[in-house]
């Protein structure tokens, strides 16, 4: 046990580098089509002028995604993967040098959509940011508990879609709380803003603390 | 390239075992929440008394799609993975030892919800089943298409929030055909019944040539 591995020397590497940037670091995951982008989108455009923000988005394939988030006039690199199924912190460390980090309050890595593996691989980060759809269903932190189990926080988004899907929040509360009694839940939707200022609020705390 | 890996020695092994005993076997995978269970309870459900099916479910915790399943009257066995991010051909030929296969007509395995790892795992299946959601985007089969190029069958579920999620389905259909042409779709919801007897009809027809 008391080799470190590949992987966890490179997120030692990077995050004494996102340290020393005095940079606050997220690790976004979830589901295919939770909404990753567009809360990455929506979180920057909002927060434009208030905080410098970057992005490197990891994927199979397209730059769809960085191209979004860069309508947000945040910088963004695509990581292509290939068949790989989640990000590793040696391609996130190679992608951070062609952002300029002194310059950057906050960088958010969006990982593969991939609700399992990702979870056994740090980046590097400050917190890992799990979200989590309406549209999904409330028993996914107990059907992938291993993700969950890591989370920092936890987002519930799509929450304007919640009555349409016949969403049961108490459940869905109360498993992400079974599961994840040490994370912090933000109720939110990324299509409207609904409950994204505290999720703002929560940010630029942690970035005070930095 | 020559040397058969474990699990193709394995699925090939199924495979005879499944032709022997005369059954159509469906490998189905989605991402998390995209309604592979709701999909196979309809099915199984509705085609009750005309077909004899059986069912292999696999997740990382919890026994809650087995029991759903199970509310349709078809067997259901329950793999539990741990922190496995797919099945593998080993696991679904033990379990299905668990059933009589030679009273089945139809055998669904119910994979693990991921968009990316299981799709190279072949689990001596005929037809493999790839589910996406209305909800999750038209984007999915550019953004993961090792998955969609292996497909089958593609299923669009949950069309029945086709329109409070403002899908763009000639986007969508255009995104299938391109990554995977070879695909037959199915424009459904599992909730509403929508769309399922064209499924059926292709179902029982397959099963006929069995
Ligand atoms: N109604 C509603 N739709 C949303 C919301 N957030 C995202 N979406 C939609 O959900 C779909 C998927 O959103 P994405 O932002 O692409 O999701 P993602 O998690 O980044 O997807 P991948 O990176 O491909 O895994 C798109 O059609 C979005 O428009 C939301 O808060 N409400
Ligand atoms: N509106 C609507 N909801 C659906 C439909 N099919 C499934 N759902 C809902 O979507 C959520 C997820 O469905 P599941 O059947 O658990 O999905 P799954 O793919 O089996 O999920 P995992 O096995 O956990 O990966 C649940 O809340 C279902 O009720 C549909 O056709 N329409
Ligand atoms: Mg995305
Ligand atoms: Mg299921
Ligand atoms: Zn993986
Ligand atoms: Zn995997």
């Amino acid at each position: 046990q008391g080799i470190l591995s590949k992987n966890d020397l490179f997120a030692a590497r990077n995050r004494a580098r996102f340290k020393a940037s005095g940079l606050l670091v997220l690790n976004v995951v979830s589901s295919p089509g939770s909404g990753k982008t567009a809360f990455i989108e929506r979180t920057l455009t909002d927060l434009q002028g208030r905080l410098r923000g970057g992005v490197i988005v990891g994927d199979l394939a397209t730059d769809n995604d960085a191209q979004r988030i860069a309508r947000s006039g945040a910088p963004a690199i695509q990581i292509t993967t290939g068949d790989m199924c989640h990000l590793e912190a040696e391609m996130v460390g190679k992608a951070a040098g062609q952002l300029n980090l002194d310059n950057l309050d906050l960088l958010i890595v969006e990982n593969v959509g991939n609700l399992v593996c990702p979870s056994g691989y740090d980046l590097g980060e400050d917190l890992r940011v799990v979200l989590l759809s309406v549209t999904e269903g409330e028993d996914k932190p107990l059907k992938y508990p291993v993700m969950f189990k890591t989370a920092d926080v936890v987002i519930v988004n799509k929450m304007d879609l919640a009555e349409a899907v016949g969403f049961d929040r108490t459940t869905a509360l109360d498993n992400i709380r079974r599961i994840a009694p040490q994370a912090t839940v933000f109720e939110v939707s990324a299509r409207t803003g609904l409950g994204m200022h505290e999720w703002y609020a929560f940010l630029e705390q942690r970035i005070g603390r930095q």
